[in-house]
Parts: C-alpha cells; structure tokens; sequence
C-alpha cells in the first residue's frame, strides 16, 4: 500500500519520489557500493561515536573516491544478460559479439551525469597475448550490419575486470542520460587464441542532482 | 526513539537532544541496505539568559540572539525568547535497491543535528 501522510513526504524530500514496491529481487551488493558508502557515510549502521573526527567535512556533492562530483551513485546490471547465449559461437573464426542492455530509466532529466563506468568481467579459456575490445551502439532488433565504432580500448589481460569509461564515448558527456543503453560489445584477442567468454557486465553511473546540493556557504571574508 | 521532550516545560537550556530513526520502523527496511537507521538528533531548550550568551556546545551566540533575551529578561511581554534551532548538521548516505533493482547510494546534506544555537 502506498505509505500515507509524512512518510511519502519524507521520500518525496529525498527525491525518491514513487513508493518503493518492497522486497528487491535479492542481488549481493558490489563490493565498489559498499566501499563507496562506507567511505561517505561517517555514521555508518553504527549509532555511537563517529568513524570520521568532528569536524572532517568531506566535500559535498562530490564523489571523493571517483574524484568527480556526485551525489547519486548507481550500479546498474546488464538486462541482457538473461537472453545471451551460453558458449560463444565460433563460427566463421570470429569472435562472438554480446549486446548489453542498461537500464537508466530512473536517472531523472535533473541529474547531470558525471562518469559513467562501463564494468565487464570476462572468462577465458586460455591466455592471450592481450585482447582489443570494441564498443558499437545496438539499436533495438537490430541484426547483424556495421556499426559506427564509438570505443576501441587495448584490454592487456582478463584477470582483472575490464573497465570503459563511456562518458563522452557512449553518450555527449553534459547530456542527461538516456533512458536506455544498448551498446554492442567484442573482444578479440591481438594474436590467435580461443575466444573469451562475457560473464558479467554492469555499468557504475555517477550523476549529479543539483535540487539536492546545497551552494557551499562562503567563507567570511 | 527520542530522548523525552521537555514537553514545554521552561527547564533545560538549549542543546541537542538525542533522536535515532530507525528504517525498519518506517517500513523502508526491506530495500534499504544500509545503514538501518541514523542519528538525527534535534534542538529544544530555553534560549534565555545566560545559555543564550554562551552559546550551548561552543557555538557563537548571534547578537540578535542576545538582544533578543536581554529584552526579554528586561520586559518579558515585549518579545519572546530566541528559538532553539539546529545550528550545525552533517550528511548522511543511504544506500538501496531502487525500483528497477539497482544498487544505488545516496548522500543527502543536512540531515543529522550536531549542534543547536538560539537563533
């Protein structure tokens, strides 16, 4: 049921404005979200002394971990994960192209984004002497055509998490973002070798919400 | 829960009284990750001679705060006490699943009271 009287005003206050419907599909928190509100939050789920000495202030509205300015941080999972097929097709000696799709709808038109991570995790089935990955824009249904190419990155190993940063790449970097991301993806390896297979991508969007940063009270002169 | 409010009583000078507001009981536990609730806090007290003159918990008095209480100590009925309000706040982060079940934090200014001040 929709929550009456304060507190629908209390999430309207904190710009959450639909009711929430309850209990979320249960999905492990990134390590990245819990480092990031751990290092933000001096108050932590601990009522008692604070973590951080009076008196620090850590910038508003701004991300100190990511180093751009902030006051939302989301990390969004790949809705096309579900429809991606298993094993990498070979066929043809090409490597396989995946489409994933993000989510962004509940980025409001006020949020000026600020960085937008692109994070995938590959599984390879043997070594190679470092990969290239491509990023092209996937329209929807689309089947198959060239595509202009709007990242091309060197990927020297696939032992860490590959990670793209998309601002100004994917879309124009003082746009808001779009209500949808599809983006198709590949990765190839520079020298021959057996294909990689795509195991998770999410995307860490950072964006700004001007009605909720207060102007920084000027020093007295 | 809250520290009992001095339920207009004139005594105790201003400062902050304890005030924790715990998710669970909001019913936002089910989608917020952390933390399960924060320490607000807020400000109640008497803003008459001499708190307001010290400023409770260090903070500077205002000297329309002072004016304010002089005039009252010199003719009660002519204005009232200055008020008690926040006079320093920090923010807190929240961080949730939102709709479409993305992990998201939040950081909200202004939301915990760490000092009051007669205003």
């Amino acid at each position: 049921p929709a929550p009456p009287g304060p507190a629908a005003a209390l999430l309207q206050a904190l710009g959450l404005p639909d009711v929430h419907r309850g209990a979320p599909k249960p999905r492990p928190v990134p390590p990245v979200m819990w480092r990031l509100f751990r290092h933000r939050d001096p108050q932590e789920a601990r009522v008692g002394p604070r973590r951080t000495p009076q008196g620090t202030t850590l910038r508003p509205c701004h991300v100190e971990e990511l180093g751009v300015a902030g006051n939302i941080v989301r990390h969004i999972p790949d809705r096309g994960a579900p429809t991606r097929p298993p094993e990498p097709a070979w066929a043809a000696g090409q490597c396989p192209e995946w489409t994933v799709v993000f989510d962004l709808s509940a980025v409001e038109a006020a949020e000026r984004p600020s960085r937008a991570r692109l994070e995938l995790r590959f599984a390879a089935a043997e070594t190679a002497a470092g990969w290239e990955l491509s990023l092209a824009r996937a329209a929807e249904g689309e089947a198959g055509g060239a595509r202009p190419v709007l990242l091309r990155q060197a990927v020297p190993t696939l032992g860490t998490p590959v990670r793209a940063e998309l601002l100004g790449a994917a879309w124009a970097r003082n746009a808001s973002a779009p209500r949808s991301l599809r983006l198709a993806l590949a990765l190839r390896p520079r020298a021959p070798a057996a294909c990689a297979r795509l195991a998770e991508a999410s995307l860490l969007l950072v964006t700004l919400d001007p009605r909720l940063c207060h102007p920084l009270a000027r020093p007295r002169r | 829960e809250a520290e009992p409010a001095l339920g207009g009583s004139p005594g105790g000078a201003c400062r902050t009284r304890r005030l924790y507001v715990s998710f669970r009981e909001v019913g936002w536990h089910r989608w917020v990750i952390a933390p399960r609730g924060f320490l607000a806090n807020y400000c109640q007290g008497q803003c008459s001679l001499p708190a307001t003159l010290s400023g409770p918990g260090g903070t500077p008095p205002l000297n329309h705060a002072v004016l304010r209480a002089l005039m009252h100590a010199a003719a009660p009925g002519a204005a009232g006490l200055p008020c008690c309000v926040p006079a320093r706040l920090s923010p807190i982060s929240v961080l949730f699943f939102d709709n479409s079940d993305n992990v998201v934090l939040r950081h909200y200014e202004d939301m915990v009271v760490d000092e009051c001040g007669c205003r």
